[in-house]
């Protein structure tokens, strides 16, 4: 049968930074081709196709339920692929190759992570789950 | 074709709307 994307609404604008983005004006409705965990979604508007960052959509018909996850305080160990440096005070500071636990998974691509007793928000895209290849 | 997502990471939520586990 025929794949039927799911369409989203701007809910702001967005200008993109690099050759795969996509523009968007606040109010634009787009359909989402793919959900990267990385927190890009690839999307399609009228001829234009391109990433944009999911926390620029919100659906058109309203979520049944949040599509977010649960947290898992447990943890889900993973290892750093890439260090960053805390851009704001919720952020956390990692080295590449540090193991950590992440606690939260969300659409928006920044994940909550715990290092010892120490929480806070980290790019997902920088991380790798323990005992997955690249 | 779907080409790989930007190699920066996309921008945070505004602070009012970001989700924290207690």
């Amino acid at each position: 049968g025929p794949i039927i994307l799911q369409t989203y609404r701007a809910v702001a604008d967005y200008e993109k930074n690099s050759k795969t983005e996509m523009s968007m004006k606040v109010g634009d409705v787009v359909d989402v081709i793919e959900k990267s965990e990385s927190g890009w979604w690839f999307c399609q508007q009228k001829n234009k196709r391109g990433w944009v960052p999911a926390v620029y959509l919100e659906p058109t018909d309203g979520p049944d339920e949040s599509e977010e996850q649960e947290p898992n305080y447990a943890g889900e160990l993973h290892v750093v692929r890439k260090g960053y440096t805390a851009a704001q005070e919720d952020e956390i500071t990692l080295k590449e190759g540090e193991t950590i636990e992440v606690i939260h998974k969300l659409l928006d691509g920044w994940w909550v992570v715990r290092k010892d007793e120490i929480t806070g928000y980290y790019p997902s895209m920088y991380l790798q789950k323990m005992g997955a290849e690249n | 074709t779907i080409k790989h997502p930007p190699t920066e990471p996309p921008p945070r939520p505004p602070a009012e709307a970001r989700k924290r586990p207690a």
